[in-house]
């Protein structure tokens, strides 16, 4: 069975693909099959490994719909062991018409069934910035929610809310969901981020991966380049806190 | 008539809600009376005033519910000159029960007709990272689209399809609706980000602002003490590129 991560937050701009395709790509770098899906009407992820959203022929919201399959909708990336499940924005209408239809949100998860399992040993979800029917859709599919989080003051105030909202999640459609912070685009030159790191190391202890992911120009970088930062800068601090990453979530999950 | 001016962008994190508060003070200090209505239900900008959307008794939830009018649910800030219409975690659920009903995009507009007008010279709209119907009531009340626009790949990336949607929303519900595009959070150290805005300058000459809003701790700062970028640190580069905005906007719009 595939491991399912959703890469989600509320709060826009904190790293959500830069996350799902890094840690992707490392998680592939390290001999896992890795399939990614793309969720966001933008199609940043989709855009950030050289795919054009315009020319898809079919993407995620064909899945959706059930006019085709995970697998069928899925193509080779430009990284060995790294597959795509393309969006475009066409997503954007689908999160309309899927809304208020019985059972809307258990449509990714019943795709992402045993029979495509055997393809991936892990399958990641980016989602766009908001809650509605497509990020349901993931966080009802995965077991494992990752949130990203900088340490800044709007997405650090917005984390308790969203938690709420997950864990109405949990209650009513996934309650094998589990979720975990990672702190991201750290800065340790700047003061107010360390006494922000402080308060989320106290107040969510037990959720907070040890790993940090640092700030790194190379990370925004890279997606101009068509490249994962495995293959773009691959010995950069970006580069080894998302490979640290990656082991520290195989290891203890 | 007040000056209606929407800050929206379906890219996350480009400083919307920064670029609101910020431009609001700065108008303020000119003389301008301002009111800020918060559309996110992450409700950034109305934590950033030191209001605790827990506590709100009117939203512009009710607003748009046509239970209160925008200006019996105002309230005056910690600022002279600058009201707010503050937001809470309830507008997740009104953006489900708008969408549908006959005419939901014009609620807004209705509200801030010429009634509201008399009491504020200029009213902004900030909005969270979706095309929903908060962003598209927005959209359809406002005069003048601020389109923030970092220097970075995936936001330059989003841009176009952004502006397909918007001329949508010019053709359909507003057809006086103008866009500019403001380049935030500058980092001249940044040799990709130069090479980005040189692009903006070529592909969008004409809709650019001369302003650029450069990178700045101090805006990263201001939120934590509840104070826009006027009060807590006056003389920094966020707050004159922001005073420099206000003039441009005011004299040339
Ligand atoms: N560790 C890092 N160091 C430097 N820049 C980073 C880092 N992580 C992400 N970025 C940059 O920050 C910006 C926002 O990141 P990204 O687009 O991945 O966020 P997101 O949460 O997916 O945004 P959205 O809410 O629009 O989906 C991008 O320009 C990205 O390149
Ligand atoms: N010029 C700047 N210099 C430094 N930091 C900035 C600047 N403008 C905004 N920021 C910081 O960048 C982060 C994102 O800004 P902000 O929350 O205003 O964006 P947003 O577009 O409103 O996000 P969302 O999509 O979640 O609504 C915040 O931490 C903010 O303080
Ligand atoms: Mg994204
Ligand atoms: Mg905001």
């Amino acid at each position: 069975m595939a491991l399912k991560i959703a890469i989600s937050s509320q709060k826009g701009g904190v790293a959500k693909t830069t996350t799902s395709l890094s840690l992707g790509a490392c998680l592939a770098e390290q001999g896992r099959r890795v399939l990614l899906v793309d969720l966001d009407p933008q199609a940043n992820l989709t855009q950030s490994l050289g795919v054009n959203p315009e020319q898809m022929r079919r993407t995620i919201g064909d899945v959706l719909l059930d006019q085709a399959t995970l697998l069928s909708a899925s193509r080779e990336s430009s990284v060995f062991n790294l597959d795509l499940v393309p969006a475009n924005a066409g997503l954007l209408v689908l999160d309309k018409i899927l809304y208020g239809r019985p059972g809307y949100e258990y449509r990714l998860q019943t795709q992402v069934q045993p029979r495509n399992g055997e393809d991936y040993d892990v399958i990641i979800f980016d989602c766009p910035p908001s809650l509605g029917t497509l990020t349901l859709n993931a966080l009802t599919a995965a077991d494992i929610l990752i949130i990203p989080v900088p340490a800044e003051y709007y997405a650090v105030r917005s984390l308790q809310k969203y938690l709420q909202l997950i864990q109405l999640v949990h209650c009513k459609s996934n309650p094998k969901l589990t979720y975990r912070l990672l702190v991201t685009m750290f800065d340790r030159r700047n003061r107010i981020g360390e006494i922000i790191l402080k308060q989320l190391r106290r107040d969510y202890r037990n959720t907070l991966f040890d790993t940090l992911i640092p700030i790194d120009v190379k990370l925004r970088e890279s997606p101009i380049f068509c490249q994962p930062i495995t293959q773009y800068a691959p010995q950069t601090r970006g580069a080894e806190g998302y490979r640290a990453l990656a082991t520290e979530l195989m290891t203890h999950g």
